[in-house]
């Protein structure tokens, strides 16, 4: 399965 | 205003590839200190961020900060039709609605000007936080490029296992298996700098993807670390670097 990267990295 | 000027037209073709394939528009934002970029690609899997400091231009100002909203293709398209030995001035207005790119041949002889129309584009910055790498391996850039290469015909997916013996490269599909070993090399070609060892697998078709900036650098930095995105970085001259992060597969 494929994890969005924006699980990793939050908006700013 | 913003005036930018790259001595080669070249560097500036190689950046837009590396960009091109995994992005179709992004903000190019441009401050004092120079020029960032970056975003993800259209799934989301992966982001880019592109670097570009004051050191490395021939000519460079920017009295207030202004982002520029791009569309790579036509910036491609509008790059191609410069010959790379060409310098190549940006210019752009505070509140720009477009891009003035200015090409001069080596002897002043040819200049040709472009303005290409700008996007407004609602685009989100992420917060990449400083990260303690487990696993940092620098090789050559071409090295990396022919095993993504070569991984991707047998799998979609690529394992990385790094230890201090160094890294392996696995992919297992229906055609069979590929195994890639490098180790720490005397020549100093292949350094593998590991704190604890590191095993995750990874969507081979964006590494693929990333290898386009292969053009851009001789080395290549890959950084690994548990629960986190690959990082992939190549260095650009005195500019900076172009930087691709891409989050691990996780089990189902």
């Amino acid at each position: 399965m494929q994890q969005s990267i924006t699980s990793y990295f939050k908006q700013k | 205003m913003l005036e930018a000027r790259f001595g080669e037209t070249l560097l500036l073709k190689k950046i837009v590839d590396a960009l091109k394939e995994i992005i179709s528009q992004s903000t190019l934002d441009c401050t004092e200190t120079g020029m960032q970029l970056q975003s993800m690609d259209n799934s989301h899997v992966s982001l880019v961020a592109l670097s570009l400091q004051t050191e490395g231009f021939e000519k460079y100002r920017c009295d207030r900060n202004v982002s520029l909203g791009l569309d790579l293709k036509s910036l491609a398209k509008v790059v191609k039709s410069a010959s790379g030995d060409d310098a190549v001035t940006l210019t752009a207005a505070d509140k720009a609605d477009k891009l003035l790119l200015s090409f001069e041949s080596d002897n002043k002889s040819r200049t040709a000007d472009y303005e290409l129309k700008l996007l407004n584009l609602d685009q989100d910055h992420l917060g990449i936080p400083e990260t303690n790498y487990a696993c940092i391996v620098q090789m050559p850039s071409s090295e990396f490029a022919r095993i993504c290469r070569d991984m991707s015909m047998f799998s979609e997916s690529v394992v990385i296992s790094c230890t201090k013996q160094g890294i392996k490269f696995s992919a297992n599909g229906d055609m069979g298996s590929a195994n890639i070993k490098l180790s720490d090399t005397s020549k100093g070609d292949i350094t593998i700098d590991v704190d604890e060892p590191i095993t995750q697998s990874f969507a081979g078709r964006y590494l693929n993807t990333f290898t386009r900036a292969t053009p851009l650098s001789d080395r290549v930095k890959i950084c690994l670390a548990p629960d986190v995105p690959l990082l992939v970085e190549y260095p650009i001259e005195d500019y900076g670097y172009i930087r691709y992060y891409l989050a691990p597969k996780v089990d189902e």
